[in-house]
């Protein structure tokens, strides 16, 4: 463990904390978008397929059921809590999220470490966690008045892969044979999808004004 | 054979 992953797991846990702070306190889920917490539960889901068999530390293990726990809580509120539910603007969040599953489990099925169940799973959770917040930025796009608290998750979850980056690098350096293409190019793409939200995130905070994506 | 790649980050 290094101080970089660590602030990386911590920023990662402060989004979905903050994303289910939202929804549970105020109830809402405006400007929030279900397709990228559908595909975040997924993404857990196909990657922590070892959380039973294969025992890393009590962190790891706590931090998986965490992020389990919180991905399909949050897409459970979503759908069925009956007040949070009719801040739900489904007719907005229309990015076509099934069209993103295939071709990433299309790509696990050519490029993966060992061609085993459990590896492919891996290298799909990673493809499909690269593009997992399309739908959340057409979404953001859309929404005119941004919420504090919606564009500080995106953020937090943004930075978290930003922070893996250096940690991958550190990790490069310090320990021999740590190589993991498939991981850092995956981490890379998702890292640069966020490049034009940091940039008007950046701005909004500077110049003290609303948040708003050009459309 | 190999076994499996171990994947410690989450």
């Amino acid at each position: 463990m290094n101080i970089f992953r660590l602030a990386g797991d911590m920023t990662h846990l402060a989004s979905v904390l903050v994303l289910l702070l939202k929804i549970h306190t105020i109830k809402s889920c405006a400007g929030v978008s279900l397709k990228t917490q559908e595909l975040y539960a997924l993404v857990f889901a196909t990657r922590y397929l070892d959380i039973f068999t294969d025992f890393i530390s009590l962190y790891n293990t706590v931090m998986k059921l965490i992020f389990l726990g919180s991905s399909f809580s949050i897409v459970w509120y979503i759908r069925r809590h009956k007040i949070v539910r009719r801040s739900y603007d489904k007719d907005q969040d229309t990015f076509r999220h099934y069209f993103l599953v295939l071709p990433c489990l299309l790509l696990a099925l050519v490029i993966h470490e060992k061609f085993t169940f459990r590896e492919v799973m891996w290298a799909f959770s990673l493809y499909l966690e690269a593009v997992a917040i399309l739908p959340q930025l057409v979404l953001l796009q859309r929404t005119r008045n941004i919420d504090n608290l919606t564009g500080q998750y995106v953020f937090l979850l943004g930075a978290y892969r930003a922070l893996y980056i250096l940690n991958w690098i550190y990790r490069y350096f310090t320990e021999p044979h740590f190589v993991h293409w498939i991981t850092w190019i995956a981490g890379l793409v998702q890292t640069l999808l966020y490049a034009d939200f940091f940039y008007y995130y950046f701005e909004s905070w500077k110049n003290n004004v609303k948040l708003q994506l050009p459309a | 054979d190999l076994e499996q790649p171990m994947h410690d980050e989450l």
